[in-house]
């Protein structure tokens, strides 16, 4: 893959120079360094160096590039196709009425993108519904209650009982009896040491039966995000991820972890704290940010 | 005899790639390498007799807790008590970017100071987030302390002058100020912030971060404290991540001392900062 895309690369190019081992060390520290100022893994960035260290040695690189931004290039394009290459992500909504459970660690931003997936789709002329199944943080149902007045979409929430399966079965009868295309159910944050929360998650998944759940990640967060998509991973399948807080200056290298971990491509990004502070995954991007 | 400087090269590499999965930033952990480096080119090990692993361990552990000895482990509730006999109320200013915890650290503070005995209001000064004025009584309503608050879009600074005004004229011995989350790459927010301290005049101000940043928490610490000054902080979500190491950048890059660990999500999970304790847990 990495060595496919080198071979490729150095077919359509005339002209080589070498790059020798001493160089080679250097351009690799900093790049090392690099990946890992963007929260990228230690066990990532030294398989990646590696090699490339094994494969340069004594080999040729296009003339008139600095064997830095080369180097830079191949990995670039091999983050990019982790990522899911130049083909957008499939934002688009198959079949209806369809259910989006977000899931994610506590404060990462599920509610406020919860609202900003439902200005996104209303945008799109889908009728979407959000529902509040958090009971354990308080006034969760009236900040997402709040956001969706603001969007126009309906709403459902802790109308009194404290079980959020009731509520999910509730919410998704009233969304289905009002004809909603897209069903977006919110949770409440949990982390993978909660025990009975990620217990619950799992109940609550097993209820519901979303066609998508999307784990929400916090792009300011570091090599946890990886551990933490792991651990949901065991409890339901994850097959999105949204990353919030973009408009940080994260390098993003915990959400790039998360996506190696799960395999679920990410589908938005969060920019700003406004429902409209949302956009579609461009992977180009991220990893150009990424490598600084 | 001392250490061949292959074998210093060596554990300096292995410390650099330990503090930097752990999450402590790459400049962060790179200047505490330096350091411990410093150290063992001067460690004098005993040829026979001795445990030498433990020995070069227990000098890596000395070297890390010397670059961060001038930050003290301040006890919170002598400090709060020391400075309330200088005066009444006493204003504590939450800050710090979106969704790290201040709303739920407010509410462990006024749980911790009802205990204690000292009579506690809530400033919502938060007015911009949906639901942050919400989330904030109903902590009020459940620990029995009131929550001053205007409406959303309301001026910050306008409620907290009220809340102060309010504690003042009966007699409450803390005004609590929650704020809302600000990213520190926004301008405007955090010219807002220079405003709100100023207005505030916090006996207190209080930086609230999560265990969970990667290296963001560097320029996290260099930018807020650009803009107001930060006499403690509170790490939160300790419980999702002990061996934090997000934890060792804000001292290191802050040097301020870290009051509280938030352990989890109810009112009692506060525990106190102690920083051999959490040398020792980053270290394994
Ligand atoms: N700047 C910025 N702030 C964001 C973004 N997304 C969410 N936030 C803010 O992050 C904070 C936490 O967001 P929430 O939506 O409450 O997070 P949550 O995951 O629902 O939190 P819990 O339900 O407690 O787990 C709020 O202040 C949001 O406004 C983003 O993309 N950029
Ligand atoms: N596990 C755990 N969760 C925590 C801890 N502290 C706060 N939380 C959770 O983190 C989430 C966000 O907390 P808030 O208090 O709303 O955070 P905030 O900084 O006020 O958020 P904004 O006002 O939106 O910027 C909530 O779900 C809290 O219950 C902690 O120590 N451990
Ligand atoms: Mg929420
Ligand atoms: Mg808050």
């Amino acid at each position: 893959n990495l060595i496919e895309s080198f071979s490729k690369i150095v077919s359509r190019i005339k002209g080589l120079v070498y790059i020798d081992d001493e160089t080679l060390r250097e351009i690799l520290k900093e790049i090392q360094r690099a990946l890992l100022k963007a929260d990228v893994s230690v066990e990532v960035v030294y398989n990646l160096t590696k090699n490339i260290e094994k494969r340069f040695k004594e080999s040729k690189i296009p003339q008139g590039v600095s064997p830095k931004d080369y180097l830079l290039y191949v990995i670039y394009n091999e983050m990019v196709n982790i990522l899911g290459g130049d083909t957008p992500p499939p934002v688009e909504i198959a079949k209806r009425p369809y259910k989006l459970m977000l899931v994610g660690i506590e404060g990462c931003g599920k509610t406020t993108s919860a609202a900003k997936l439902a200005y996104f789709y209303t945008r799109k002329r889908l009728k979407v519904g959000l529902v509040q199944t958090d009971i354990h943080r308080p006034g969760a149902r009236e900040q997402l209650r709040q956001l969706a007045e603001r969007i126009g979409a309906p709403f459902y929430g802790d109308p009194g009982h404290h079980d959020p399966i009731k509520i999910a079965q509730e919410g998704l009868e009233k969304m289905l009896r009002e004809g909603v295309d897209l069903i977006i159910i919110d949770t409440a944050g949990r982390h993978k040491s909660e025990q009975e929360l990620m217990e619950e998650i799992k109940r609550l998944y097993d209820v519901v039966k979303p066609d998508e759940v999307m784990l929400v990640i916090d792009a300011t967060s570091g090599k946890q995000a990886a551990a933490q998509a792991e651990a949901f991973m065991r409890y339901v399948p994850i097959n999105s991820i949204f990353i919030t807080k973009m408009d940080s200056t994260a390098r993003g290298g915990g959400a790039l972890m998360s996506v190696i971990k799960t395999g679920a491509r990410i589908k938005f990004i969060g920019t700003g704290e406004d429902v409209e502070e949302i956009e579609v995954f461009n992977p180009r991007r991220f990893v150009s940010r990424l490598l600084g | 005899t001392k250490l061949s400087e292959d074998k210093i090269t060596k554990l300096c590499d292995n410390l650099f790639i330990q503090l930097v999965e752990c999450d402590v930033a790459v400049e962060v952990s790179e200047a505490i390498v330096e350091s411990v480096k410093a150290e063992l080119a001067n460690l004098k090990i005993p040829r026979f007799g001795v445990d030498k692993e433990k020995i070069v361990r227990e000098c890596i552990r000395r070297a890390i807790l010397k670059v961060i000895e001038d930050i003290p482990d301040v006890d919170f509730m002598e400090l709060v008590k020391k400075i309330h006999e200088e005066r009444s109320p006493v204003v504590i200013l939450f800050l710090g970017p979106n969704g790290y915890g201040k709303t739920t650290t407010i509410a462990k503070i006024g749980y911790l100071l009802k205990n204690a005995g000292y009579s506690v209001v809530f400033a919502a000064a938060d007015t911009f987030r949906a639901g942050a004025i919400e989330q904030l009584e109903e902590h009020g309503r459940r620990l029995g302390i009131k929550v001053v608050k205007h409406r959303y879009g309301a001026d910050p600074a306008a409620v907290i002058h009220d809340a102060i005004a309010h504690a003042e004229s009966k007699g409450i011995d803390f005004v609590l100020v929650d704020t809302a989350g600000r990213m520190h790459t926004d301008v405007n927010l955090m010219d807002e912030l220079k405003k709100i301290y100023r207005v505030a005049e916090p006996d207190l101000s209080v930086f609230v971060a999560d265990a969970l940043l990667g290296n963001e928490a560097l320029e996290v610490a260099k930018t807020y404290s650009k803009y107001v000054n930060v006499d403690g902080l509170i790490i939160t979500k300790v419980d999702a991540y002990p061996k934090g190491g997000s934890i060792l950048t804000f001292l290191v890059t802050l040097r301020k001392p870290i009051y509280f660990l938030g352990v989890g999500q109810r009112y009692e999970d506060l525990i106190p900062f102690r920083k051999e304790w959490f040398i020792n847990q980053l270290l394994g």
